[in-house]
């Protein structure tokens, strides 16, 4: 595949990386939030 | 004789300048060869990167699809809770008038728990084989009436609470606050036994029962009924009564294994009111939901594409 294919390809996937993390800190946000609570 | 080289006749009159044109070419094309391995060597770049952003991509997806089966348990258990709590708080507000012959019954208490706990006194084996008798007994009772009767029977648990023989109070700290609404005498313990409820009552079912132990009077035998389903007022010192709906619990606390016991209950039932806040947590938060949600179809659309 062509250079400009492989850069659209990465950007994509790595929007969707980052969307994923962010939802992972969220959830562990969360936890932490209510374990402070409980403690 | 050669004609030609008298004549000057050269077919090839600029031998020395077609060289350099030859030197020209070569240079064009490894400047293209060498564009060519530049544009290789960022493609392979670009794909080794694309590989690995993939590969992260996997494993957090992973990730986020545990959490979801995790939300997804916790969200069933905790609808398994409330369509439990439900019943039992039906039932806590039932009067029993059936069998009046039982004096606990007159306090309010449910049928069974009176007659473990007077014959507590005799001694601890016996209180042991009278629990397990009961334990049993609500077993077979459970089978034939799952819902109610199985909820009833895990409420109960007994706590041996070590005391000075000259306080009269009949009081035990537990990190909770109570209601004294009633004692009496019983004929196989010289010690009055006292009778409290929750203060957050009639929305909290809990009951407790406090008796100076007939064996030891340095002992309060404290037994609970019901599960507090609200946290203490010093929720870190322990809810004693156990919010973890196990079964009976006796906890023999006359050989120094008492703290050992507390701490296994307060942990248990820490555990449960942390499950049960994150769950409500997570199903609260809506965003999270629809992105996880959102996330898991991407994930399934890419794969049933591929």
């Amino acid at each position: 595949p062509p250079t400009s294919a492989l850069v659209e390809e990465l950007n994509r996937v790595s929007a969707e990386n980052k969307k994923l993390s962010e939802m992972l800190t969220l959830m562990c946000d969360n936890y932490n939030v209510l374990r402070k609570q409980l403690v | 004789m050669d004609c030609s080289s008298f004549l000057d006749l050269n077919t090839n009159p600029f031998p020395e300048k077609l060289l350099p044109k030859e030197e020209v070419s070569v240079s064009v094309s490894t400047q293209l060869k060498r564009k060519w391995l530049e544009q290789d060597e960022s493609a392979s770049e670009l794909r080794e990167e694309l590989n690995r952003v993939n590969s992260e991509n996997k494993l957090l997806t992973e990730k986020l699809a545990t959490v979801y089966q995790n939300y997804y348990a916790l969200h069933h258990h905790l609808e398994k809770l409330q369509s439990r709590r439900s019943p039992e708080i039906d039932q806590t507000e039932q009067p029993i008038k059936k069998r009046k012959q039982d004096p606990d019954e007159l306090l309010g208490f449910p049928i069974g728990l009176s007659s473990g706990i007077t014959e507590n006194s005799s001694s601890n084996e016996d209180h042991h084989h009278h629990q397990q008798q009961h334990e049993q007994k609500n077993q077979l009772l459970s089978c034939k009436r799952p819902v109610t009767d199985s909820f009833n029977k895990a409420k109960v648990s007994t706590v041996y609470v070590p005391t000075d023989t000259s306080d009269t109070s009949l009081t035990v700290k537990d990190g909770f606050q109570w209601r004294k609404y009633g004692q009496k005498v019983t004929r196989d313990n010289p010690s009055p036994r006292a009778y409290f409820r929750c203060s957050f009552a009639p929305s909290c079912p809990v009951k407790k029962k406090v008796q100076r132990s007939a064996e030891d009077p340095s002992l309060l035998v404290a037994t609970y009924e019901g599960t507090h389903n609200h946290l203490g007022p010093n929720a870190s010192e322990g809810d004693v009564t156990s919010q973890n709906g196990s079964n009976t619990v006796t906890l023999d606390l006359v050989h120094g294994n008492h703290r050992l016991g507390l701490e296994k209950n307060e942990r248990n039932s820490m555990q449960e009111v942390l499950v049960q806040q994150m769950a409500s947590s997570l199903t609260k938060d809506s965003k999270f939901t629809a992105a996880l949600a959102a996330a898991i179809s991407g994930r399934l659309m890419e794969q049933s594409r591929t």
